[in-house]
């Protein structure tokens, strides 16, 4: 464990808890992708599967558990209690237009050709792309309310700060893994344009809204 | 640990 994994998994942690905070004290989940929050709880559970075949520490089994069942709770919110809030109308991206090129890209391109492994894989191929039918609901309506942005920064920036936790293992422990840097410097250069209109009007206090 | 079969991130 180093400072840059320590700083990702906090951001993704509290970019889980923000959305569900959002949600559960506005009673709504209004401009928020269902589409985006069910692939999440797709990559969360092929990915963890593991928990029942390998132990890694206490806090590494913790947070697993505190990620799939956060999705599960997000989508229960969406889907269930508030669902007459869920803007179904903006969130139209098809989601079998990034399941299935990432289901045959993870049966060719993977580390082993066992179950588990092809899930893990699928699960860091499917993570990398899994935002694009939010921030398409974004560019859709053309804007994005603040706790909305706050969510999708602190969910950029995990895998951004894991990128540099990449470099850090790779010169000190020798630790090189292609599929995740791979996926990984895909999914961060996504959420670049949000990046930079949120460095340069949220953080200014103004609403993210992107020119007509 | 090389990748293979044991990931120990998140």
């Amino acid at each position: 464990m180093n400072i840059f994994r320590l700083a990702g998994d906090i951001a993704h942690l509290l970019a889980v808890i923000i959305l569900l905070l959002k949600i559960w004290k506005s009673r709504s989940c209004a401009g928020i992708s269902g589409r985006s929050q069910l692939l999440f709880a797709i990559v969360y559970t092929t990915r963890y599967l593991d928990l029942l075949t390998n132990f890694v520490s206490i806090y590494n089994s913790v947070m697993k558990v505190v990620f799939i069942a956060a999705s599960y709770a997000t989508l229960y919110l969406m889907y269930m209690k508030f669902k007459a809030t869920y803007d179904h109308n903006h969130d139209t991206f098809r989601i079998e237009f990034l399941l299935i090129p990432v289901t045959a890209l993870a049966l060719l391109v993977n580390h082993e050709f066992s179950v588990l492994e092809i899930l893990w894989t699928f699960s860091i191929y499917l993570e990398s792309v899994a935002i694009l039918p939010q921030l398409f609901m974004v560019s859709k309506t053309g804007e994005a309310e603040s706790i909305t942005s706050h969510y999708l920064f602190a969910l950029g920036s995990y895998r951004a700060l894991y990128l540099l936790n990449w470099i850090y293992r790779y010169y000190f422990e020798g630790f090189f893994d292609p599929i995740a840097v791979v996926a990984g410097v895909v999914q961060t250069v996504l959420y670049c344009d949000f990046f930079y209109l949120y460095i340069t009007k949220v953080l200014k206090g103004k609403k993210l809204s992107l020119p007509a | 640990k090389e990748g293979n079969n044991f990931h120990d991130e998140l």
